[in-house]
């Protein structure tokens, strides 16, 4: 069983999984075509 | 505490006022003027007299950028998350900015320390910031203002500026330390975030390529076992929650950038990072214990008659950075191991070792997993050293009779079930890419087996050394040749236990081993 | 043999496990490491455009902030007056750029509505866009599938092919599906359909 801070730190971690980081926070803001992401059919290309 | 009265609207006035500069095209057209007239500005206003109300300006700054993106992120309904983050982006990014031009052009050019000085005053308050409001908002907590600050300062005094390049080292450590002071155990709600920071590929890349003399190495370990320790608890058990699996994901992820392009690193830390992994983490594990230098060629295991003892590469003995015997405690064990080795004697100490594994500081845990590894790798190194002394080389004959195998032989048949578990992968845990311990281990291994005195050891060697090839790939070179050897060499009559053929499924995984092996 | 989980039966409990609940195994057995998005393959290293912890594709080149001469980026005093992406406006090319370049992304989806205008159709199981190709004869025609010529899109060599061949009518990404990327940012939305 996990021990009281571990349970704190599962408690915190599993918060932050709903405030996920988002690619373009590590990225310069790009006023023009900024990355937008959006679901797209699996057919299209993914890469 | 004890703000002058005034400094917190003054604070305010200033940083609107320089969002509002950052954003205007003439301070795009001549961002020096913008910046030396903002910084009359404050000097006007008295901010840049003490060293205290640097402090404050920066700290109040910061609490008011933050909570801009909390009022941003509480307003979400009303818009996409990405106008939210623009929004917050356009002041966390100027914020950054004047950060980077005040470190850049504070104290004269040849005065470095201020620079280093006030980056790293800064990179405390806002972690100090960051840390009080994780108490304070706990699960509520928001990453983005602080992820943002970071990843965005570090970016901007990682351009390749002359001013900038002469204190790289510098802003890299102070990175480093505020990171560490962050790390995911301490702020376990910024660790998505801290993850990603650490994981930039601007950070690995200044980290462990760009820096010469592999100057950042030893920083960039110390983050990754900060994230093993974090990790550790929570993969203890089979069955990980989403969240832990992402985050599980995320670390493999890094870790393969790692094996792909500094698999000199992973080797070099392996001990450490091994040592802080749990046991049935089996194929994050071998992915560690898989990487070899880019320059060794491996021969293929499943070579025919491969003759390991032949091979150049194994009178080399691989880098180790940890301070194996330091890890050694108490230091009165440490005394009488090195009198056993020296003398062989006195018995007893044999029969004390066990006693030692056992005292564990960890809760939940019956073993001290540290002490044995360390005195696994420890007698290791010691016996191949004595065997070279006296100018012969580890072999199946040579790693015999002698006070280092009395020591594995006694732990082998003294331990329980858990003990010897936790024994046998430590020895496993050295079955890496071709040089002198993966050799003098492969040997001890198969040197166990077939002296077994019972067949319960045997059972565990099997299991230690299947359970690591079952896994998905990748699969350590060393690891691989001891099982082929085990499985092929008639001497240790392997097919003929009962644990080879006591199910359908592990007698078929046996023969595909075999098969790929013939 | 041993009966704790210390031994071969230890191991056998998880293998047996592993067949209905691979999430409980995960750690143990491991999963393909192929699959995380990353080009293991490359004889480069793959830091430089690593992705993330997180991403389940590396970056591509519009992500990377490369630091490039001042004259390339957007001059500051006209950066807040370029006219926003207008995607009616830009020739084929400059739409299959932004569909092949921009995955995952709306403007893909955008670039995907104003080729469907303009009479290009999406092969889902080729995963190609095809259009008529002017005045070629129809050589057979069902209600399920035709016979002629083409014109594809060819992405490796960035040019239009001709090409013959038998087109199902199943295999095409219908109005219907392109029409699921009705949500489109003001800034891209394409020119009212054309017939």
């Amino acid at each position: 069983p996990l021990q009281r801070e571990h349970q704190f730190q599962l408690q915190m971690l599993e918060a932050a999984y709903y405030h996920l980081p988002h690619p373009s926070d590590s990225e310069k803001l790009r006023a023009y075509l900024p990355r937008n992401p959006y679901p797209l059919p699996h057919y299209y290309p993914q890469q | 505490f004890d703000d002058p009265q005034g400094l917190l609207e003054k604070t305010e006035y200033l940083l609107r006022e320089w969002v509002n500069i950052f954003h205007s095209p003439s301070a795009s057209r001549d961002p020096t003027k913008a910046f030396s007239v903002f910084v009359h500005q404050m000097n006007v206003h008295g901010i840049l007299k003490t060293d205290d109300l640097i402090t404050r300006f920066f700290r109040l700054s910061t609490q008011m950028c933050v909570d801009l993106c909390y009022r941003a992120l509480a307003d979400q309904n009303s818009s996409t998350p990405v106008l939210v983050r623009t929004k917050c982006f356009h002041t966390l990014d100027a914020f950054v900015r004047l950060i980077a031009l005040l470190v850049k052009h504070s104290g004269d050019a040849s005065n470095n320390a201020t620079k280093v000085n006030l980056l790293n005053k800064v990179l405390g308050i806002v972690a100090g910031v960051l840390l009080q409001d994780h108490e304070v908002h706990l699960t509520e907590f928001q990453q983005l203002p602080y992820h943002r600050i970071f990843i965005i300062l570090f970016l901007e005094l990682n351009t390749p500026e002359p001013v900038l390049e002469v204190i790289n080292f510098q802003v890299l450590t102070a990175f480093c330390h505020t990171l560490h002071i962050l790390r995911p155990s301490h702020a376990p709600a910024f660790a998505y975030a801290w993850l990603e920071l650490v994981s930039h590929r601007v950070f690995i890349g200044r980290m462990l390529a760009i820096t010469p003399q592999q100057k950042g190495w030893g920083m960039y370990a110390q983050l990754l076992i900060d994230l093993f320790k974090f990790l550790a608890p929570f993969l203890r058990n089979a069955e990980l929650s989403k969240p832990v699996a992402l985050f599980y994901k995320g670390t493999l992820r890094v870790l393969l950038v790692l094996l792909h392009d500094f698999p000199e690193f992973l080797c070099d830390y392996h001990y450490s990072f091994c040592d802080v992994i749990p046991p049935n983490c089996i194929q994050m594990r071998n992915l560690i214990l898989s990487a070899f230098p880019r320059n060794m060629r491996l021969p293929d295991p499943f070579t025919p008659n491969l003759k390991v003892d032949m091979l150049q590469e194994i009178n080399h003995a691989p880098r180790v950075l940890s301070n194996i015997a330091s890890l050694i405690q108490p230091a009165s064990f440490k005394k009488d191991l090195d009198n056993y080795l020296k003398a062989r004697a006195p018995v007893t100490f044999l029969s004390e070792l066990r006693g030692h594994l056992q005292v564990s500081h960890e809760p939940g845990l019956r073993y001290n997993i540290k002490l044995m590894n360390a005195l696994v790798l420890y007698v290791g190194t010691q016996a191949i050293a004595h065997i070279r002394s006296k100018t012969l080389q580890p072999n199946m004959t040579t790693i015999a009779h002698s006070a280092h195998m009395d020591i594995f032989q006694n732990l082998a048949v003294d331990l329980d079930t858990e003990g010897r578990y936790l024994f046998l992968n430590a020895i496993a845990n050295q079955l890496r890419y071709p040089n002198s311990h993966t050799h003098y281990f492969s040997c001890t291994l198969l040197y166990l087996f077939a002296e077994a005195n019972s067949e319960a050891i045997q059972e565990q060697i099997t299991r230690v050394l299947l359970e690591r090839l079952i896994v998905n790939r990748p699969h350590p070179w060393g690891l691989l040749i001891t099982f082929i050897e085990l499985i092929k060499n008639p001497i240790y009559k392997f097919w003929n236990h009962e644990f080879v053929h006591c199910a359908p499924e592990i007698e078929k995984l046996f023969e595909s081993v075999a098969r790929s092996c013939m | 043999m041993l009966k704790d989980q210390f031994g071969i039966t230890g191991l056998l409990s998880f293998i047996r496990v592993a067949e209905t609940q691979s999430d409980l195994v995960s750690l143990s057995l491991g999963q393909d490491l192929k699959t995380l998005g990353m080009n293991l393959n490359s004889v480069e290293s793959v830091y430089p455009n690593f992705g993330g912890p997180f991403a389940e594709m590396p970056c591509r080149p519009q992500d990377i902030d490369y630091h490039v001469p001042s004259e390339y980026l957007i001059n500051s005093s006209i950066r807040g007056k370029l006219p926003a992406p207008k995607l009616s406006m830009y020739k084929d090319d400059l739409l299959f750029y932004f569909f092949y370049n921009c995955p995952g992304d709306a403007i893909q989806a955008a670039a995907a509505v104003e080729l469907y205008n303009r009479d290009w159709r999406y092969h889902t199981e080729e995963k190609l866009w095809l259009t008529r190709a002017p005045g070629a004869p129809l050589v057979e025609k069902t209600s399920t599938y035709e016979r002629s010529t083409y014109f594809i899109f060819d992405p490796s060599r960035w040019s239009k092919v001709g090409k013959e061949f038998m087109l199902e009518y199943s295999k095409l990404e219908d109005r219907q599906g392109v029409s699921q990327h009705v949500f489109m940012p003001q800034t891209m939305s394409s020119s009212p359909s054309q017939s």
